[in-house]
Parts: structure tokens; sequence; C-alpha cells
């Protein structure tokens, strides 16, 4: 699931990490 | 010293809400009737759409500049997921806020987000909505709801469907503190597909879903049945995100435009 899920899995693991608009 | 837990828990949740989130009821709400001193420019048609884009939302959306070029439909859209990117942010920030979560297995914690994100979304954007329309661009626009009816189909019929929900729920008078445990309610629900330990997730759930019960009665007396009520919009939430994802699909199949991968990853296999 956490494969499936990179940008969820990395907002949960890392939260200075921006998400690209 | 249950309730002195429990009123712990409320206030947690309640500032996690707080701290979390850019726009919130109280805010909305100062902007919608009107109490600031910078009203919003109101989008209400092809041409103060392309106004606000010049200054409103090239300040939000840096990418804006590349779809210049296409129709308002696929610009509106490419706005909403911008909108839609940055609350999910916001919702995964709050959720790791709330007691117990992250300690929750990690898999589960993207079950939980993936199912929980636009039922939590579409029940917070109802602050921003009154029955003519609805607040963008941290509060700076207002985009009138007849606007977004006339827009070509599909995409018509995107905004539709929440502003009937949001009429209804608005209706029910919550305030911040009551929508900080609502939504904290939304996000741990042990009865997602594929949940590895359910039994941690009820646990959660359960004390969450008390102290909502709990506040309502003390923050709501006359309305003895807000918490049924509330419940019953849990499901009403569901339903609406299931048709959305239907017409997200819909849009991706037969129009020319690009899905964010953070949305394509939550709508992916999602009912």
């Amino acid at each position: 699931l956490k494969e499936k899920h990179k940008i969820l899995h990395r907002l949960l693991q890392n939260s200075t990490s921006p998400v690209e608009l | 010293p249950q309730l002195a837990d429990q009123k712990t828990l409320a206030r947690q949740i309640y500032e996690a809400y707080l701290k979390n989130f850019n726009m919130n009821k109280a805010k909305a709400r100062t902007i919608l009737t009107g109490k600031t001193s910078n009203p919003p420019f109101v989008v209400h048609d092809m041409e103060t759409l392309q106004l606000a884009e010049q200054t409103l939302v090239a300040k939000m959306v840096g990418s804006a500049g590349a779809l210049k070029d296409r129709e308002a439909e696929v610009r509106i859209f490419h706005c909403c997921q911008c909108t839609s990117v940055e609350t999910v942010t916001e919702l995964t920030e709050f959720a790791k806020s709330v007691p117990g979560f992250s300690s929750l297995d990690l898999n589960d914690q993207v079950t939980l987000l993936k199912y929980g994100v636009y039922e939590a979304l579409f029940a917070m954007l109802a602050s921003s909505m009154n029955k003519d329309g609805l607040l963008v661009a941290y509060g700076s626009g207002f985009i009138t709801r007849e606007f977004l009816k006339s827009l070509r189909r599909p995409f018509s019929d995107m905004m539709e469907p929440k502003f009937q929900f949001a009429m209804k729920f608005n209706a029910l008078e919550l305030d911040d503190s009551d929508l900080a445990l609502f939504v904290a309610a939304i996000i741990c629900c042990g009865d997602r597909p594929g949940l590895v330990n359910v039994s941690h997730i009820e646990v959660m759930q359960e004390s969450i879903v008390r102290v909502l019960q709990l506040h309502l009665l003390a923050n709501h007396p006359d309305d003895t049945f807000l918490f049924p009520k509330l419940l019953q919009k849990l499901a009403d939430l569901r339903q609406l995100v299931t048709e959305h994802a239907q017409l997200v699909q819909e849009i991706k199949k037969t129009e020319d435009t690009s899905l964010h991968p953070l949305l394509q990853e939550i709508y992916r296999d999602m009912y």
C-alpha cells in the first residue's frame, strides 16, 4: 500500500517536504 | 478523571485544527458576512475570472501561467486540484496531531487518509460556502454558484452537489470546535477498506466519537439530536465522495486534463 501511495506516505513521514502544486 | 481526559482530547484536536488549517469557519464567516475591510473579489463571469487569474490565482498557483491558453473550465479544474492538494497536506498534518494516529500501523495511516481526506475536505468546504457561492484563494476571492453552474459539462456538475450538501450541513450551525472533532472522527474510521489493525483504530474512533457527542451536548444544549444528525452526515459525505470520484474519472477519460499525482494516488482503486 505504501508503494502505491508514495506521496501520502512521504507526507506522513516528513512534514517539511512540500508537495509540488 | 475520565472527563478531564475527554476535555484534554477535545482541546488537543481543536488546537491541531486551528494550527493546521489555513481557512476555518470563523474566518470564512467573517468574510462572507462582510465584516472585513477587504471584501473578496467576486468572480461571476469569464471576464471577472480572467481578472482574478491575473491577480489572486497567480499569487496562489505559480504554474497557472502554463494553462493560460486553455479553456476556463480546465483552468478552474486545475485550481480546484491545487486547493485540494493543499488541503490534503493540511489534513495529513492535522491527522498526525490527533493523539494516537502517528502510532498506528503506517499502512493504516495511509488507508485512513486515502478514504478520509475527501470526506473531510467537503465537510470543511461547507464553511467557505453560502447559497450564492464559494470563497477561494484564501478568502480573497468569491466565485458564484451560478457561474460554476454555467460552465460546460461535465465541469458544471462538479460543485453543485457540494453546495447542496453544504446548505444542509451549514444549517446545523457547527462551529470550529465541533468541526475539529467531526473531521477527526471522519479520519479515524474503523471501517475503511483494507485496514490491517481495525481494533486499534476502533479504540481511537470510539474515544473521538464519545468526545464529539459530549462536546455537542455542551456546546449545543438546545439541539439534542445534533449528534445523530452528524452521524447521518458521515454517510452523506461518503456518497458525495463516491459521486465526486466517478466524475473525476469521467473527466480524466474524456477531457485533455492532467490529474495531480497525489490526487491520482487517492482516487486509484478507491471505490
